[in-house]
């Protein structure tokens, strides 16, 4: 993607491909994916359900949120609460043939974006860190 | 800077100022910080002296990882720890008056930088979110 024009690059050529992406699975405990959070120190990851195909986001924020009660954090309750009763299931999706613009518009306001296929299996994540380094290759050249 | 050229644009332009920051002080306890970032929902927020100048930043992967003990995470310590043990004081910092292009290169590895004046008191934040806003007017004009 060195040389190439913004318009000849798509999604694909961008994204991190599925199999280095940190995700859990919808139906694991929260102390479960607090744990992933914490070891790979990512903000959010991915969720996928027992098929491979993806059916939301979930972050530290919204598994702090859940079990934050009104005198302390209550990290026991962890162990009791699904993914999928705390995770995102709006998000934004990317197919891995969309165009770099469209790449752009959907990062604007989300630190990364998932990509899947038209069956809805997980190909990868498209992040903002891999749009500004192609954004900088292309204003130098 | 709707019709500016990007040569144009200072860091001053596209910062959000200090008033609309949320920020902790370095001899906070952790378990303020962490309600901080659980209510605001922000990843990582800056730290301040008591004089307000910049002195670091901290976020919910540093502050979880300092109560991970072996079995689980021993949320009662986070009274006994301050802010400071914690934070991340190696930051890249930039003044109002840099560049768009320094700008950029700088939140290419960071969702945010700090803005500081000379004498290092805090000034705002550069984000990811107003550099890439900033580069798809560039793009469609
Ligand atoms: N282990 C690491 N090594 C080097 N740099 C690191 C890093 N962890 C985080 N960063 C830096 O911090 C930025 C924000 O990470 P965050 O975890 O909040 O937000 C991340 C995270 O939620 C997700 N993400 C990135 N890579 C991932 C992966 N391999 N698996 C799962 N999620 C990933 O995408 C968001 C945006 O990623 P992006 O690269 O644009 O931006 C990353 C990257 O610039
Ligand atoms: N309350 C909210 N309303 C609307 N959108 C929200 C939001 N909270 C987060 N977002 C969206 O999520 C992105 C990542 O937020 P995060 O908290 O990981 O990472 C944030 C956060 O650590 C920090 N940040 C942003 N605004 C802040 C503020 N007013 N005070 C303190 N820190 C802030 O800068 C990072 C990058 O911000 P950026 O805007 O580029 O990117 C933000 C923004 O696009």
């Amino acid at each position: 993607t060195q040389d190439k024009q913004l318009t000849d690059i798509s999604v694909g050529d961008l994204m991190i491909s599925s199999e280095k992406v940190a995700h859990v699975q919808i139906n694991n405990p929260l102390e479960h994916a607090l744990l992933v959070l914490i070891k790979s120190g990512y903000s959010a990851v991915p969720v996928l359900d027992g098929s491979y195909k993806l059916v939301g986001t979930i972050g530290k924020t919204a598994i702090l949120n859940r079990v934050l009660g009104l005198e302390r954090i209550e990290i026991e309750k962890l162990s009791d609460i699904r993914v999928h009763e705390v995770m995102n299931d709006e998000i934004p999706c990317l197919s891995s043939d969309d165009t770099f613009m469209n790449g752009l518009n959907a990062v604007i306001n989300h630190p990364f974006v998932c990509v899947a296929d038209e069956d809805g299996y997980f190909d990868g994540i498209l992040t903002r860190r891999a749009i500004l380094k192609q954004l900088k290759r292309d204003i130098y050249t």
